[in-house]
């Protein structure tokens, strides 16, 4: 299983339809400082139903939403979609891909989505774990944050392998 | 789940081992269970007369639940002597978590990674390091990293440009890549 | 002592807009004094009708404690409207940090300041601009900055470079450099 | 006044005296990964009375005593000079050079001295702020810390911005 594509719209920089597809192996996203790369990885974070602001870097977490910015306006919502590639049947599911779709909008009303039907976020927790993903504690690793496993504690190391076993 | 997680640590702890020889050639590493009130062993001047986690004839373990347990880790760069993580350098830290987020992922592979400037502290050669080791497992996982480091650019498969004109709005172009001109057996 | 603060305060003030200048062309910034129960602003959106810190008029200020006082910054880069620090990117919050340093430094100088590898998280571009902001200041105070980054190496008028044999000892070889090419008038 | 040398003797990976002259300007150390580099900003901020290990990366006071490496024995005392060039006659002092002299052996004893005589820790710090160092809160910048800055609390900065003034 891999990430086959994630799409942002009005989340963070990222005001109209983007997609970025990927393949398996490494890809590598380059770009000079504030152009949108760690925005991306925080989009990843959210739409796989990341609950702390602070994880994406937000104080509430319509923080998300594109904001507006010289001669563009704000938007009224965020919507990210991440696809993951099922085909080699990985994951106990007849769909050879899952969509996870999250929304957001102003007054904070939010909703989660597998595969274009609306479900609760322990759904999506569920599906996840399901793939190896966890809580994605270990397999995302934001701007900043690589050396936290040598200065955290001896047992968040501990629930680090508790949640990839 | 018990288990599942002792399976696991073994699996990662012996990975742990094989991936400090890759990252920090002529040192060792390991990674040890300890109970949460085996207060801080007194590293300095090593010695490993004291072992954390009692062997499992001792039943001791057997009743330790599993939220008291934690992982240490132990790294010792070549020609160093063991002490304290803490006193590691920027780019000893980097490596050593990095050591053991490929352990864990040797163990129990995420389908994919996101890497997001991890090289950040590391020179140019802990930086070529890390990428031989990241080539060698991407046969077994997707590894998205973002990177502003021209050497990591070069281990892509396929690259993804970002940039925002003045106006607040990133843009993204992507290409795929010929295979590096290095492919490194693992 | 109340009066040392304001004094300096107004002065970072002044000179963190001209610093952010140099450092986000196109950009612009400023240092706000707030009271510490003045709620977070909604910043998002923008809009500067509210003042956390009323004019003297008001008599609050004057018996506002000293330490009842905070310094929120506000930084916009070129292009983009005015939100909340944690959401700028890793290397406009250095780019941001930097700025108020050299704000406070041109209110009052420090004899010496030693950086450690402040630039890790910029890219060429910003390095090259903090770079040319240290020179033109290293008239007025002692800058000794730590790095692996050859750029850095550039703008040095001495090089102490450290290396370790294998035997986890440190030594150190120093050389004066000529003056660097492009000596850039503050 | 700049800061004129600095000598390190058993402390963290300096076993042997070893001294660092440095002129006024723009003075640049580099080197590979764990060669030493941030052991000399910890002993500048250590010389100068620092208080707490953690600044220097410790747990114990006592963890910056070079602790031996392969083939070469531990050392039992850590001592670090540094040398304040006052020539610009800046500090109210009769001496052109402020030498100050912190040292700390494995039973937890330490002292520190100000040209020679021995002195307490409140005697460095008033002739430090008398220099413009002040707790040197924001003249030095530990590795990893450049963007506390920008995450730390509006009374962070007044604090910083008071030490200054
Ligand atoms: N809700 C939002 N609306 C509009 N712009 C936003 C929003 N949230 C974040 N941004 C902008 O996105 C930019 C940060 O992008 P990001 O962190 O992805 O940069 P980056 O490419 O990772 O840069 P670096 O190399 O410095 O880490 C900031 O300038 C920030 O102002
Ligand atoms: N008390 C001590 N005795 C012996 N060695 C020590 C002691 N304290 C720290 N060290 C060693 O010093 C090394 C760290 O050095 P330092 O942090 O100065 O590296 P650096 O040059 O800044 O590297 P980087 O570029 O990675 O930041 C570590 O390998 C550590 O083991
Ligand atoms: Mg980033
Ligand atoms: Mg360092």
């Amino acid at each position: 299983m891999h990430l086959s594509s994630i799409t942002l719209k009005g989340f963070k920089s990222f005001p109209d339809r983007t997609r970025l597809t990927f393949a398996p192996g490494v890809s590598v996203i380059v770009g000079p400082n504030g152009s949108g790369k760690s925005n991306i990885t925080d989009a990843v974070l959210w739409a796989l139903g990341e609950q702390s602001p602070v994880a994406v870097r937000g104080a509430s977490m319509q923080d998300v939403i594109f904001a507006g910015a010289h001669g563009v306006k704000s938007r009224s919502e965020a919507e990210v979609e991440v696809i993951l590639d099922n085909s080699s049947g990985r994951v106990d599911l007849p769909a050879g891909e899952i969509a996870i779709t999250r929304r957001l909008n102003r007054a904070g009303d939010g909703e989660y989505r597998i595969n274009g039907a609306k479900c609760r976020l322990t759904d999506v927790i569920e599906i996840l774990s399901d793939t190896g993903l966890g809580k994605e504690m270990h397999s995302v690793v934001s701007q900043g944050r690589v050396a936290e496993i040598v200065t955290s504690k001896p047992k968040d190391r501990r629930m680090l392998i508790e949640e990839a076993a | 789940i018990k288990e599942a997680f002792e399976e696991t640590f073994d699996a990662a702890a012996k990975n742990f081992e094989e991936v400090v020889g890759h990252l920090f050639p002529g040192g060792r590493g390991a990674l040890r269970l300890v109970r949460e009130d085996s207060g801080p062993r007194p590293v300095l001047g090593g010695g490993d007369d004291e072992t954390p986690v009692p062997e499992p004839e001792e039943d001791e373990e057997e009743s330790t639940p599993e939220d008291k347990l934690g992982v240490e880790i132990e790294i010792t760069p070549a020609g160093k002597s063991t002490k304290r993580l803490t006193l590691l350098s920027g780019g000893e830290k980097t490596m050593t978590s990095l050591a053991f987020l490929f352990a864990v992922f040797l163990a129990r592979p995420s389908p994919f990674y996101i890497l997001d400037e991890v090289e950040a502290a590391l020179d140019d050669l802990n930086i070529d390091r890390f990428l031989q080791v990241l080539r060698g497992f991407s046969d077994r996982a997707q590894f998205i990293v973002v990177t502003h480091q021209k050497r990591t650019m070069e281990a892509a498969d396929a690259l993804y440009g970002v940039s925002m004109a003045g106006n607040g709005v990133s843009k993204v172009i992507s290409r795929k890549l010929p295979k590096p001109a290095e492919e490194v057996a693992a």
